[in-house]
């Protein structure tokens, strides 16, 4: 997977504590 | 029509947080079972090309998780610990520490998941794959069922079908193209379109 621009690190970070809510709530 | 007896007020200034807001409101809001929405941006390049890019994305998953995992699992293990590595790579990036990664990271990243975070890396121009096309012709492009992804002439959308994405919807706004994927068979409906349009309706 080829880096992420700094402009979607926003995305990226709500993708992965949304993640992580969703793993925790399973 | 999407004509109504009241015009839709103007929306308030595009910024990351409104978009999220927004795509959130969308796939919360709606009668159907989507998997994810994602606003893809329009700009210009040094060469006055148009540019799809990402803008900001809302993943919802699968409503029934017991799927998304048995799908999962049909990739291979090799598959499975790629996604897994690139997860922790990016946990990293994002929190700034090499402290290892807790559990949630390590949890098998779905089909769905995975096409949604490739979609980051991914931008279209002149018209290109779905969302340009949509944004090209002005018009939505609603695809549904596996075999008609599976024959476009979108390379995402034969992806999208590969990852078990059943429907997948992109349509035009002023500033880009709102798409909409889901692992469900989702007919075409106005109502949608009528949402985007009131809910990406800015300047």
């Amino acid at each position: 997977m080829p880096s992420i621009p700094q402009a979607r690190k926003a995305s990226l970070a709500r993708f992965l504590e949304k993640r992580k809510e969703r793993v925790m709530n399973a | 029509s999407a004509s109504t007896s009241t015009p839709a007020a103007p929306a308030p200034a595009l910024t990351q947080e409104s978009l999220q807001q927004r795509l959130q409101a969308l796939i919360e809001g709606a009668r159907e079972s989507w998997t994810y929405a994602i606003f893809w941006q329009s700009s210009y390049d040094y060469s006055a090309t148009t540019v799809l890019g990402w803008g900001d994305g809302y993943y919802k998953g699968e409503e029934d998780k017991g799927k998304a995992m048995s799908k999962a699992s049909s990739s291979s293990l090799a598959e499975k610990e790629h996604r897994k590595k690139v997860l922790r790579e990016l946990n990293s990036m994002i929190s700034g520490s090499t402290a290892p990664a807790d559990d949630a990271v390590d949890e098998e990243v779905t089909d769905t998941e995975w096409f949604f975070l490739v979609s980051m890396t991914q931008s279209f121009i002149n018209g290109s794959g779905l969302p340009g096309q949509a944004f090209f012709d002005s018009t939505p492009v609603w695809v549904s069922g596996p075999d008609r992804l599976a024959s476009s002439m979108c390379e995402r959308a034969r992806q999208a079908q590969v990852f078990g994405l059943q429907t997948m919807v992109c349509i035009p706004s002023a500033n880009g193209v709102v798409e909409l994927g889901s692992t469900e068979l989702i007919t075409q409906s106005s109502d949608l379109m009528n949402k985007v349009r009131v809910l990406f309706n800015f300047n």
